[in-house]
């Protein structure tokens, strides 16, 4: 199943929630591909990958036509393995505006991955750029990480909008898979105020594990590690633990 | 003086600073106008005004050339404007690929507005398009904030070839004005380690003043003020009233 992680909002926890999805999911024996869309590439240095290291990226199955068996690189967790992001990429929006096809560059190259992979998540960069377009084309569902703030609710209708005309013009499967609300902080009215505001929007679909703000999440990628192999008791690794086990029993049934 | 406030990570403070600097030079009697270069449009929301209701935005100066006169809306503040964002500006980067003089349309829309303002603030999307070039090439110097967490130091180096390579391509007088540390929270030692780093990295150019993570500051635009009208007396409001005294007296020597 391939799964986008996507909000144009900046900063809500994206690549967090890649990251440490993946990390649970391989550590339950799926075979796990991560792969790194955004230019920034803070999925594949939050994995201790570094950037100047890396020879095949995303941005050559986009551009060049390279496979993912080329490019894909294994973790330090058996099973999982990251598609790394480089430099170029910042480039690729620009590029593919007036090539053929540009929307389903993506969907492509991982085609011939889905028999090897159980699950596919991609990172999503803060826009709904082409990069994003392709990770929506690609994508059988997207997970929206929402932060518990103000802002929170602003962009997701427009994020919404940009996946029904995706539906529509290039991938009819595709659904709001999970809202994953993120970064809650019970000490502020704040929090529970949005998450009720998002739980009266999605309904059943936003997922009942809700991400606490918790600091453990922010140091982990400083050590180029997911959380669970950081921290596993901290409040953060037991939630994505949760998470990974609510969202495989609710997306893959038996 | 023109500033660009940027950063290409997510979440990281741009709107924030934009908002709450903008409201205490304006309590300061300069004249101030805010630009909302984001599709997002959260310096618009975050000062109460809403999108529906806007009828000329930084769309219409970016693509239409249409005035800053004709597109500022005052708000609560005596001094503070505001060129309100627009969805339509989510396609202006694709619609300015192709144009001519492309990377300069915003510095010409500014242009006529240098004698009107003493201040014209910048809120950038988090990424380093077509809309971001566009305000490094209008802009006389950049506010980079960056987040007290381990990412910030990431994609600061992609920031600042980027401004490079604006001031040698476009814009000469283009600097680094300052680099804020936002969301710092002392409790962490992620936070005094992230902050020594950026310190030992962009020396002087670091602001004294350090924005502490602080709830009223994101609670203050649901209420669509700036933190300064909704809790003048948080640590968050007391941090952005030092740092505009700060900025004043380092980037516009009297
Ligand atoms: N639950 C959490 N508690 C505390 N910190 C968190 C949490 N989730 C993420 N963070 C931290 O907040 C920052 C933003 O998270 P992250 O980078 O995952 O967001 P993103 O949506 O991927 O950002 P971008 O839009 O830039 O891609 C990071 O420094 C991260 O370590
Ligand atoms: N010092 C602070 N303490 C606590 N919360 C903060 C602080 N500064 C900003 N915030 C909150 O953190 C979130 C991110 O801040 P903000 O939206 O200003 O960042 P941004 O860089 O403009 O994001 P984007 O990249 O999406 O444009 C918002 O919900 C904001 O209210
Ligand atoms: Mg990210
Ligand atoms: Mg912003």
């Amino acid at each position: 199943m391939i799964l986008a992680v996507a909000n144009q909002k900046g900063g809500v926890g994206k690549t967090t929630t890649v990251v440490n999805l993946g990390a649970y999911w391989a550590r339950a024996r799926w075979k796990v591909l991560l792969v790194d869309l955004d230019p920034q590439g803070h999925a594949t240095s939050g994995l201790g990958v570094h950037r100047a290291y890396v020879r095949t990226s995303t941005y050559d199955c986009l551009i060049q036509g390279a496979s993912v068996r080329q490019a894909a690189l294994p973790t330090e967790l058996d099973g999982l393995d990251l598609l790394p992001s480089s430099l170029d990429l910042a480039g690729a929006e620009v590029e593919l505006v007036n090539s053929p096809g540009r929307e389903q560059r993506l969907r492509q190259a991982l085609e011939p991955a889905r028999q090897r992979y159980d699950w596919i998540l991609v990172d999503c960069p803060p826009s709904l750029g082409l990069l994003t377009v392709n990770a929506l084309a690609a994508a059988d569902g997207v997970l929206v990480p929402i932060q518990c703030e103000f802002y929170a609710l602003e962009g997701v209708a427009q994020l919404v909008r940009t996946v029904e005309a995706v539906r529509r013009a290039l991938n009819p499967g595709l659904q709001v898979a999970a809202v994953i609300l993120t970064m809650y902080d019970p000490r502020t009215n704040l929090s529970e105020q949005v998450a009720r505001e998002v739980r009266a929007h999605f309904g059943a679909r936003v997922a009942k594990t809700v991400v606490p703000r918790s600091v453990r999440l922010a140091e982990a990628p400083s050590h180029g590690k997911p959380v669970m192999l950081y921290d596993p008791y901290s409040k953060g690794a037991q939630a994505y633990e949760a998470l990974a086990q609510e969202l495989a029993a609710s997306l893959r049934p038996a």
